[in-house]
C-alpha cells in the first residue's frame, strides 16, 4: 500500500523542501513511483523541481478549493517515476478560505485518496507552521518524517511538533506515526551537534516503552551532510541526481531512501 | 526619535531571531537603549534571552488581545539597556483571534506607541510568514531589515517580501523603508554565495533611480559569518556578548550595529 509521508517541522529553514525533493528523487531512482505535493504557499518545492508556479493550469490550491477538480488531472511529470502537484502564491489565502469548510483538516485526504494508490510513495512538503495546511498533511498522511538541524532551537520546537502529531493521531488519524528524524545540513564534528543528537536519541529511547506516536521513531543514519551542491541545484530547477549525481548530497539522500524503504515493515 | 525596526523574512531559518537578539545586544553594548519584541508564537527570541515563555505574567499576546493592558508594565529587563516583551505559544491563535478586530494590522503600533519613546531602538522579531503578525510589525515599524542567507531560494522570496513592504507603505505606513539586508551564517567563499550577493546588489542598484521602499537599501557589510557560537548561545539563554564576547560572531554583530547606527541619517 502507498506510504503517504508528511515532511513537517514548524521551524523554518531546516531542510523540509530539500529533503522532500531529494528523498523523493532518490526513491524514484530506486525504482519507486513517487508523487511530491507542495503545500507551502512559498512554492519552493515547485521551483526546486523546475516548475513555474505561475504557469500551472491548476495547483494544489485549486485542488483544495475546487470541489470538482480531481487530483489525477493536475499531476505534472518532472522525472522518471517522479510526479508533482505544485503550489502557488494563492495558497497563502487557503488557511483563511478553508476556515469554514466542513472537515477543513481533511480536504487534502479526500482529494488525494484515489490518485495516491498509483504511487509507492506520496511525499508532502509542509510550510514552517502548525496551521491548517500542515494539519491537512498530517490527516492525509500515514507517516511523519521530521527534517531538522542539530541546533538548540530545533529541540525546542520538537515537543510542540510531537504534541500536534499526537493530537491528530488521537482525534483525526489513528494510523499516523512518526517514522523518524532526518538530520539535515549536518556538521557532525561540532560539540553542539553531538549534544543535540544525543539529547534526541535519549528522548526517543525514553519513549520506547510508551505508546507515543514517536515511540518507534529513529534518527535516520547517516545524517545528510552540509553540501553546497544541495543549495545550488534549486536554482537550476533540478534534483541533486540531475545536477550532481556523484556528490556527497546525492550519496546521503540515496542512503536516506534506503533507510526509509527499510522502514516499510514497521510493527 | 526612536528607530522601530522590523526584522522580517517569510523564509524560515534565515537568522531573524539570531540577528534581532545579537544586533539588539550589540546596540545596547554601544550605549543605546534597546527594546526587543518577540512576535513569533515559537517564542525563540524569548528563549534566546533567557526568559521562560510559560513563566511570564503577560506576554505580547496579552498586549495584542487585552485592550486595557499597557506595554510599559510588561517589559522585562534582560541586560544593561536591553529589555524584552516576550512571546508565548498562545500567540499562534492571535492571527485568527485578531481577524475581526478593528484596524487589526495596527494593534501593535497602537500598543507600543508610548513605551517606544523610552528607547533608541525597538527591534521586532517576526515569524516566517507574511501573515497578520508580520503585518503588525510592518505597520508599527519605520524601518525593515531583512536577514537572509546567500542561497537561491532566499532570492525567490525577496520579491514577495518587498511587494508586501510596498503595499504597507502605500496604504498603511508611508514612512516605512527597507534599510537593508543582513547576510547571515555567511560562507563567503562559495561560488553560490558570490552569485547571490551579486544578484542582490544589482537588484538594489537598479532600484536606486525609482522611488521604491528599498531604493536606498544596502547589503550591510561585513556579512555575519557562520559561527557555531551563535548557534550555541541560545541554549544558555544568552546573547553572544554574554556567552563568547570575543568570537567572530560577536565581532560581526558589533560591526552590524555600527553600520545600522550609521544609517540614522537616511535621506
Ligand atoms: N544538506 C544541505 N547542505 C547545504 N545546504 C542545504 C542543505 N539542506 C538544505 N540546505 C539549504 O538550506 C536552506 C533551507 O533549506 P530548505 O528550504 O529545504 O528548508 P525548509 O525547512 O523547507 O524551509 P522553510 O521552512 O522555509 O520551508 C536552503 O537554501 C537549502 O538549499
Ligand atoms: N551566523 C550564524 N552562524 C551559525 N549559526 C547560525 C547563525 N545565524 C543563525 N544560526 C543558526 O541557524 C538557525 C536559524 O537561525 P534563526 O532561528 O535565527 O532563524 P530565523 O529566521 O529566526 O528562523 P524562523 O524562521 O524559524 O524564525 C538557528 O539554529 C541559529 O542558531
Ligand atoms: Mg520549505
Ligand atoms: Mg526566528
Amino acid at each position: 500500500t502507498v506510504r503517504i509521508i508528511a515532511l513537517m517541522n514548524q521551524k523554518g529553514g531546516v531542510g523540509k523542501t530539500t529533503t522532500t525533493v531529494n528523498l523523493g528523487a532518490a526513491l524514484a531512482e530506486a525504482g519507486r513511483r513517487v508523487l511530491l505535493i507542495d503545500l507551502d504557499p512559498q512554492a519552493h518545492l515547485t521551483l526546486h523541481v523546475g516548475v513555474d508556479p505561475t504557469a500551472q493550469r491548476h495547483s494544489v490550491y485549486d485542488l483544495l478549493m475546487d470541489a470538482d477538480l480531481a487530483a489525477d488531472g493536475i499531476v505534472t511529470r518532472v522525472g522518471e517515476r517522479l510526479d508533482v502537484i505544485g503550489a502557488e502564491v494563492d495558497l497563502a489565502g487557503a488557511e483563511q478560505e478553508l476556515h469554514d469548510a466542513a472537515d477543513r483538516q481533511a480536504v487534502l485526504k479526500r482529494k488525494i485518496g484515489s490518485v495516491a494508490e498509483r504511487y509507492d510513495f506520496v511525499l508532502i512538503d509542509c510550510p514552517p507552521s502548525l496551521g491548517l495546511l500542515t494539519m491537512n498533511a498530517l490527516v492525509a498522511a500515514n507517516e511523519v518524517i521530521v527534517p531538522m538541524q542539530a541546533h538548540f532551537l530545533a529541540l525546542q520546537g520538537l515537543s510542540k511538533l510531537l504534541e500536534t502529531v499526537q493530537l491528530v493521531r488521537q482525534h483525526m488519524n489513528t494510523s499516523l506515526k512518526v517514522t523518524g528524524v532526518v538530520l539535515c545540513a549536518h556538521e557532525g564534528f561540532t560539540k553542539l551537534a553531538g549534544e543535540v543528537v544525543a539529547d534526541l536519541q535519549n528522548f526517543f529511547d525514553a519513549a520506547r516503552k510508551f505508546a507515543m506516536p514517536w515511540s518507534g521513531a529513529k534518527i535516520f543514519q547517516p545524517p545528510v551532510r552540509k553540501n553546497i551542491k544541495l543549495a545550488e541545484c534549486p536554482s537550476f530547477g533540478q534534483t541533486i541526481f540531475q545536477y550532481e549525481p556523484n556528490c556527497a548530497g546525492a550519496v546521503d539522500y540515496q542512503a536516506l531512501a534506503q533507510a526509509v524503504i527499510g522502514e516499510s515493515m514497521p510493527n
